[in-house]
C-alpha cells in the first residue's frame, strides 16, 4: 500500500507491473494464510539424548498451519464437509466455526535406542510425521 | 530452544527454553516414546556399537530407513533369513526361521544380551547357560517372534570331523523348586568347519518368559558330535567371552497392544 501510489506516478508500464506485482503479493499473502504443511524439526541431539538414542539424530515432523477460508481451493486438500461448513460459517459466523487446518496423512518414524541394561530396542512410532494437511 | 527460517534460508533460535520449561517438554516427548523417564544406560554404552547385538539392531535399522516410503521386504528377507541350503545338507531339525517375516509387521525389536555372570557357581554352566533379560518389555506387547543368534568359528579340532548338532532347551522349573526341566527350543546340525551365526527360534520361551518373568530360567545349550557331548569351546561355539563382534544374543519381534499406541493425556 506504501508503493503503489508512488510507483503509478511514474509511467503506466509500471503501473501494470505494479498490479501484477500486487496480484501476485496479493496471491502469495493469501497462500501464505491458507492451509499448509511447516517445517517442524524435533532434535533429539539438542534435547541432549545422544547418549541413549542411537538414530536418528532428530526427524522433521512437520505440522499444518493456515486457515481454511472461503473458496477452499484444491491446493487445501479439503473435505466435501469442510467445503459446505466453510459456506455455513460465511452465513452464520458465530455459530458454526471454519473448518481445521489439520494433519490428513500421517506417517511413521523408527527409533533405535538403548535401554537401562544396555539392550538395544528399535521402536517403529506410528503417526509422527505429518505428511499432507487439509481443511476437514 | 525453538529455530525458525529467517526468510534469507538461515535457521535462527528465536526462543531459548528455560529449565523448567525444557524438562517439562523432555518428559512430555519421553511420553509419547512411552518412556516414564529417560533411560540411563551404562556410561560406556556409546562405545557398544561395536558389539554384536548393537551392530545387528544398527544394521537392521539401516535396511529399514533406508527406503522410507516402502522398505523392501526382499532386501529384509535376504540379509535376515538364513540362506537355503543345498539338497542333501545338514538340514535334519533345523526349520527356517520366520522371524524376517514378521521385520514389517514388528512395532518394536528388541535386542537382549547375555547376562549371565556369575550367578552359576560351575563355570562349566556359566558356558552352558544363558539368560536375557526381559523384565524391560512393556506389558500387553505380543510377541511375534524370537530368535538366539550364536556364532560358530570353524572348528580347528582335529579330533572333530563330524557333524555337530547344537540344541536349545528352554529352562523350566521341575517339581522340586530346585529343579530344572529341560524343554527343548530348537537345534541345529552344522559341519564341523561350519563359520557363521547359528540362528535359533526361541519363539516360545519369549512368549512365557515376557508373561511371567519369574519363570525365565534361561537357555541351556548343549554341542553334541556323534554321542559325545562337547564343551562350548570344542564346538567352536562363542560364549560368555569372545569377540565383540561374535557374542551370543537374543532378539524379538513385538507387536504392540491397540490401546498403548495414544492415550489421554
Amino acid at each position: 500500500r506504501k508503493r503503489a501510489p508512488r510507483r503509478r506516478q511514474e509511467s503506466s508500464n509500471v503501473a501494470a507491473t505494479d498490479n501484477y506485482e500486487w496480484t501476485t503479493y496479493y496471491e502469495y499473502k493469501s497462500a501464505q494464510r491458507s492451509c499448509q504443511r511447516r517445517e517442524l524439526y524435533v532434535s533429539f541431539k539438542d534435547l541432549g539424548w545422544e547418549d541413549w538414542i542411537i538414530a536418528p539424530d532428530g526427524y522433521s515432523a512437520f505440522y499444518c498451519y493456515g486457515e481454511c477460508a472461503f473458496p477452499l481451493n484444491a491446493r487445501m486438500n479439503a473435505s466435501n464437509h469442510a467445503i459446505v461448513q466453510t459456506l455455513v460459517n460465511l452465513m452464520k459466523p458465530d455459530s458454526v466455526p471454519k473448518p481445521c487446518c489439520v494433519p490428513t496423512k500421517l506417517s511413521a518414524i523408527q527409533v533405535l535406542y538403548y535401554d537401562k541394561n544396555s539392550n538395544v530396542i528399535l521402536k517403529k512410532y506410528r503417526n509422527m510425521i505429518v505428511k499432507a494437511c487439509g481443511c476437514h | 530452544g525453538f529455530y525458525s527460517d529467517n526468510g534469507v534460508d538461515q535457521t535462527i533460535m528465536y526462543r531459548s527454553m528455560p529449565k523448567q520449561e525444557r524438562n517439562e517438554m523432555q518428559q512430555e516427548i519421553l511420553s509419547l516414546l512411552g518412556l516414564h523417564h529417560r533411560p540411563n544406560p551404562a556410561s560406556h554404552a556409546a562405545n557398544l556399537t561395536s558389539y554384536s547385538a548393537p551392530r545387528y539392531m544398527i544394521d537392521l535399522y539401516e535396511t529399514l530407513t533406508g527406503d522410507e516410503e516402502d522398505v523392501n521386504l526382499e532386501t529384509v528377507k535376504r540379509r535376515y533369513l538364513p540362506q537355503p541350503r543345498e539338497r542333501g545338507e545338514l538340514a535334519q531339525d533345523y526349520t527356517f526361521l520366520t522371524s524376517s517375516y514378521f521385520v514389517q509387521d514388528a512395532d518394536m525389536i528388541m535386542s537382549f544380551v547375555n547376562q549371565v555372570k556369575h550367578e552359576y557357581p560351575l563355570r562349566h554352566d556359566r558356558d552352558r547357560i544363558f539368560r536375557f533379560d526381559m523384565s524391560e518389555v512393556p506389558l500387553g506387547e505380543t510377541v511375534l517372534g524370537a530368535e538366539l543368534r550364536i556364532y560358530k568359528n570353524s572348528s580347528l579340532d582335529g579330533h572333530i570331523e563330524n557333524n555337530i548338532t547344537v540344541n536349545v532347551y528352554q529352562l523350566v522349573p521341575g517339581i522340586d523348586p530346585e529343579d530344572r526341566q529341560l524343554v527343548l527350543a530348537d537345534s541345529y546340525t552344522v559341519s564341523h568347519d561350519h563359520a557363521g551365526w547359528l540362528t535359533f527360534n526361541v519363539t516360545q520361551a519369549t512368549q512365557d518368559w515376557t508373561s511371567d518373568a519369574f519363570a525365565n530360567y534361561g537357555f541351556y545349550i548343549q554341542a553334541i558330535c556323534g554321542h559325545k557331548s562337547l564343551e562350548m569351546h570344542e564346538a567352536s561355539l562363542v560364549t560368555r567371552y569372545g569377540p565383540e563382534g561374535k557374542l551370543p544374543f537374543m532378539v524379538a519381534f513385538f507387536a504392540a497392544a491397540a490401546q498403548s499406541q495414544s492415550h489421554v493425556r
